[in-house]
């Protein structure tokens, strides 16, 4: 995985030997690189819907928004950043995103692990759940921003003429017999023909999830007519689990490093 | 300080005539041989040739480059020579067994930032600072 590219004179240096790694060399090379990257190992991701659903295409965006700009790295983002990078239309990453990057170390996105239908009989409440797995962390990464992000498509249908109140909850506990005690984070009122990614800030309650991970239990989203009816969330145009790959609703933290990485002995 | 010193070893020398020890003339120490001379080389690392494209989705691999090459008079001929590297020479040619040459090394690096993919299919983009050499020296 190391190659040796011909200097400038066209030639390679006289005084070095050009062989091929032997296996444990290059197994060990391995081993050096991804301990420079701060990898325990080399990550065995599960990619079952393919590499760019809609969080690696965000992460990407963000990738191309940077790269050229290696001299400041991230820091230099708002200099650099280019809207016209985006590969999508409606864009994926924003100008705000541009914003946190600017003091961001580390950005990333996190795969939605479950996805509830509810529908309660009493009120007839419905409500979608989403967890997310902010458990390995790296040690020493403070989150500066968060964002629990979801793709509304426009709507044709029996309620295209309506206006909708999408609201995001923290579940603080969860009860058998009983609806689950919330935090409401944010809300957000949008005409039913509007379309595109809703980004909600998650910041403070991404942080308790990093310092706690007992905590998460989770976002609940409900959406409720300006009459004030619990509606189903594909009603209101918001793309689940069952939509597009390219549109599946996910989060993204951005960190910044609180403390010096220092390399193992091994 | 030097000037006295040396004008009491001449006295010295003088009254005690012996064979002064060979200093080498700044003729054996020029870098014209320039193959030899320090400079920034370029290496590739291939994340592809790695085969772990199926986990680092950007980028396919850094230029990382190296440093190589000697260190020695005139220390200008070199790129970013630094204070130190004139005083390790003026060891060095004082004590060549002992002391070695200044090092040649990076003087300048950049960052790059990796898009990978973790154990759970979660995205990361991390700035990795001091990755790749922009520009070798004497030190």
């Amino acid at each position: 995985g190391v190659n040796f590219l011909l200097d400038g004179a066209n030639e390679i240096h006289a005084s070095f030997i050009h062989r091929r790694l032997r296996t444990h060399e290059k197994r060990e090379m391995q081993k050096e690189i991804l301990s420079i990257l701060g990898l325990p190992h080399r990550p065995r991701p599960h990619l079952a819907h393919g590499k760019f659903n809609s969080a690696p295409l965000f992460m990407l965006d963000l990738y191309n928004s940077i790269s050229g700009g290696d001299d400041e790295g991230l820091q230099g983002l708002l200099d650099h950043y280019k809207p016209a990078v985006v590969t999508q239309s409606p864009p994926l990453a924003t100008l705000q995103d541009s914003t946190f990057l600017n003091d961001a170390d580390m950005v990333m996105s996190f795969v939605n692990l479950v996805e509830n239908d509810r529908e309660f009989s009493a009120d007839r409440r419905h409500h979608k759940e989403f967890r997310f797995n902010l458990s390995q962390i790296p040690e020493g990464e403070a989150v500066t921003a968060s964002e629990f992000r979801i793709y509304k498509d426009c709507v044709s249908n029996a309620f295209k003429n309506e206006t909708f109140i999408i609201s995001v909850y923290q579940v603080l506990q969860e009860h058998e017999d009983r609806e689950a005690d919330l935090f409401l984070l944010d809300a957000r009122t949008l005409w039913a023909a509007e379309e595109g990614w809703l980004e909600f800030d998650i910041t403070a309650t991404s942080n308790l999830w990093v310092m706690s991970p007992q905590h998460n239990l989770g976002l609940q989203l409900n959406v409720r007519t300006s009459a004030g009816h619990s509606m189903m969330l594909r009603d209101a145009g918001l793309v689940g689990r069952d939509g597009p790959h390219s549109k599946q609703p996910f989060m993204v933290a951005f960190f910044k490093v609180s403390e010096v990485h220092v390399r193992t002995t091994r | 300080s030097t000037a006295g010193r040396r004008r009491q070893q001449s006295r010295n020398r003088s009254t005690q005539p012996q064979e002064a020890p060979r200093v080498p003339s700044m003729a054996d120490y020029n870098s014209s041989d320039q193959k030899t001379a320090c400079r920034k080389h370029e290496l590739y690392v291939s994340f592809r040739e790695l085969g772990w494209q199926d986990w680092i989705i950007a980028p396919e691999g850094y230029a990382a480059n190296y440093c190589d090459g000697e260190c020695s008079f005139p220390l200008n001929a070199h790129m970013n020579a630094t204070n130190h590297a004139i005083v390790q020479t003026l060891v060095h040619l004082m004590n060549p067994e002992n002391v070695p040459k200044p090092c040649c090394a990076p003087t300048k690096l950049n960052a790059i930032s990796v898009l990978y993919f973790d154990d759970n299919s979660n995205v990361i983009l991390k700035k990795y600072k001091n990755m790749v050499v922009r520009a070798c020296g004497c030190h």
